[in-house]
């Protein structure tokens, strides 16, 4: 939520560039908006700015790289850039950075438990100490990421992770989960209630036959006098 | 609202919130010391 | 948040006339603000199972104490030695003149210390400390918390008192609600019980006390509710059951010497039986319904946030 609150201002402020560039003026200003945007150490989430209809513009032109660089730092990761560097300009290293530190977001939306091999090998790095200096420096404290560092076990704890930017593919799984989850709440709520209402049920149905036996109690006293 | 569906699916990936074979050990343990105290707390007041 | 505002004359008028003296059920209730309810349950809490006392500042309002603010005091030993807190007597000094200093112009109304996980009453150290207390700092009453019970119960235990003139027989109280007293504790409790009476607690706060309160549970909300007294009081769990073995070994032996011995007093002995048995009962079903709890929020959080998941 916090890295959401913090971006928004910037998505703003991006967007709002991006819909007063149009025309053949703007296809070259869009291109260094592009490059501006995946560049900024604080910007995460580029979806906002690839639905601005001005970016289609860039498509069939010389800067229609940009309009693929967005949608690799919007859906994709570091490795499907190093597969497709052919087809793809050259990354500026803060745009490496930051295409590290999404790839580092889509591997913990599969695993809460990242090792330290995997990480390595997706972001290229050669030690753990610059692997544990990534994730400390470019992740945890930009935000977008919180865990443990567990050295002994050699991997990620993740405890939480910053939303990437959703492909229309994604949202079926998600309104499923979401609606397993509403359906299980539901349930739960049904049987607490049912669970209380047993609870009263008993509790009266005992304080009857307490109050009965009292009473024969009280009858049987009176009998033996 | 794209800002919306990020935060959901962020939420959506901590769940669930624990999931390990030491957690269900653990929990069925503590189950099962609570149905032992239940079950002497009968035994005492019968 | 009229309820702040020190009346100093009305204060003045209230301590030259001392209604109080002539009647030792004067004050019947005590009213707490949330701010120093907190304090006095962190301050409690923070001890573990060491006791710890500090002081109430307030006022009274015709038979009701108003506990405005609460502060610790830097004092061991609060159940081994009477007025333990007379070690803190320059501190007490120094902290009201400060207060009177800086605006805060209520005295102070009464002690508090905590009893970790025995409960809410006043031994017999207590009950000479506070009769000590009214005898030179009337008004002034004693406030005991229990942390520990505290956790477990799921709500602030804690109970008001003030002791009776040594000259004094009260008369017959209306039974108080039942609590659980561990085994030795049970005969400083009974022997010293007739010589104070409770006084009902209620609690208050300000406007800005409610807009704080509401921030602070925003940003701790999930601590609370990640919480499970399953885990933080095994402890005191363990201490409970193991008390509960005791005395129903204790009652055990008693019934098997009182039926060995004479069957004059048959019916009598077999009510003071049947009382403890079913002290013991009670007991057994209180530490089950708190286990219960425990683990019925443990299941919820489960069901919620792993099993639906999974």
């Amino acid at each position: 939520m916090d890295i959401e609150q913090k971006q928004a201002e910037l998505i703003d402020h991006f967007v709002k560039q991006a819909l007063s560039f149009h025309g053949e003026k703007g296809i070259p200003l869009l291109a260094a908006l592009v490059a501006e945007a995946t560049s900024h150490p604080s910007l995460f989430a580029f979806s906002e700015i690839l639905s601005v209809p001005s970016l289609a513009e860039l498509e069939g032109t010389s800067y229609s790289s940009s309009l693929e660089v967005l949608r690799l730092f919007a859906y994709g990761t570091w490795n499907v850039y190093k597969s497709n560097v052919g087809c793809l300009p050259m990354l500026l290293p803060d745009q490496i950075r930051k295409l590290k530190q999404l790839s580092v977001l889509t591997l913990a939306e599969t695993n809460k438990i990242l090792p330290y091999d995997q990480l390595m090998q997706e972001l290229d790095v050669s030690n753990v100490r610059e692997l544990e200096d990534f994730l400390i420096n470019e992740c945890m404290y930009a935000g977008i990421v919180r865990g443990k560092l567990d050295q002994l076990r050699r991997c990620f704890e993740v405890q939480f992770a910053a939303g990437r930017d959703l492909r229309h593919e994604q949202l079926n799984n998600m309104i499923k989960t979401m609606s397993n989850w509403l359906s299980t709440s539901d349930n739960l709520l049904h049987s607490i209630q049912e669970k209380i209402k047993w609870a009263d049920t008993m509790s009266e149905a005992y304080k009857k036959h307490q109050k009965e036996v009292e009473e024969k109690v009280e009858d049987m006293k009176k009998s033996l006098k | 609202d794209n800002s919306l569906l990020r935060q959901v699916s962020s939420l959506l990936r901590r769940l669930p919130a624990i999931e390990s074979e030491k957690f269900q050990d653990d929990f069925l343990m503590e189950f099962n010391d609570t149905l032992l105290v239940t079950y002497l707390a009968m035994f005492t007041n019968c | 948040d009229a309820i702040y505002f020190y009346d100093e004359a009305a204060n003045t008028k209230a301590l030259q006339d001392k209604p109080w003296a002539s009647d030792p059920h004067y004050f019947r209730r005590v009213r707490i603000s949330a701010l120093a309810l907190l304090k006095m349950v962190v301050h409690a809490r923070s001890g573990g199972t060491i006791e710890i006392m500090g002081v109430m500042q307030g006022k009274t309002v015709g038979d009701t104490f108003v506990v405005m603010d609460a502060f610790a005091l830097p004092v061991e030993g609060t159940e081994t030695r009477v007025n333990a807190q007379a070690d803190a007597y320059e501190y007490m000094v120094d902290y009201s003149q400060a207060n009177k200093q800086a605006g805060r112009l209520e005295n102070v109304v009464g002690w508090y210390h905590s009893h970790p996980g025995y409960g809410c009453w006043l031994s017999g150290i207590d009950v000479s400390t506070q009769m000590l207390n009214q005898q030179f700092q009337d008004p002034f009453f004693a406030l005991v918390i229990d942390p520990t019970r505290t956790v477990s119960a799921g709500k602030v235990e804690i109970g008001a008192f003030r002791t009776y003139p040594l000259d004094y027989t009260p008369p017959d109280e209306p039974v108080s609600e039942y609590q659980t007293i561990p085994l030795n504790k049970i005969e400083d409790f009974g022997v010293h019980c007739h010589h104070y009476y409770a006084l009902d607690i209620a609690y208050f706060k300000s406007s800005l006390d409610c807009h704080l309160l509401g921030l602070l549970w925003n940003k701790y909300w999930v601590n609370t509710l990640s919480a499970s007294p399953l885990v933080g009081n095994g402890d005191y769990m363990l201490g409970q059951i193991s008390d509960l073995a005791e005395k129903m070994e204790q009652a055990e032996n008693q019934i098997v010497q009182a039926r060995w011995g004479s069957s004059l007093m048959a019916s009598q002995q077999k009510k003071e039986d049947n009382s403890q048995l079913a002290k013991i009962a009670t007991d057994s079903s209180k530490i089950t319904v708190e286990q219960v709890h425990g683990l019925m929020s443990q299941v919820i959080k489960d069901s919620l946030f792993n099993s639906a998941l999974r």
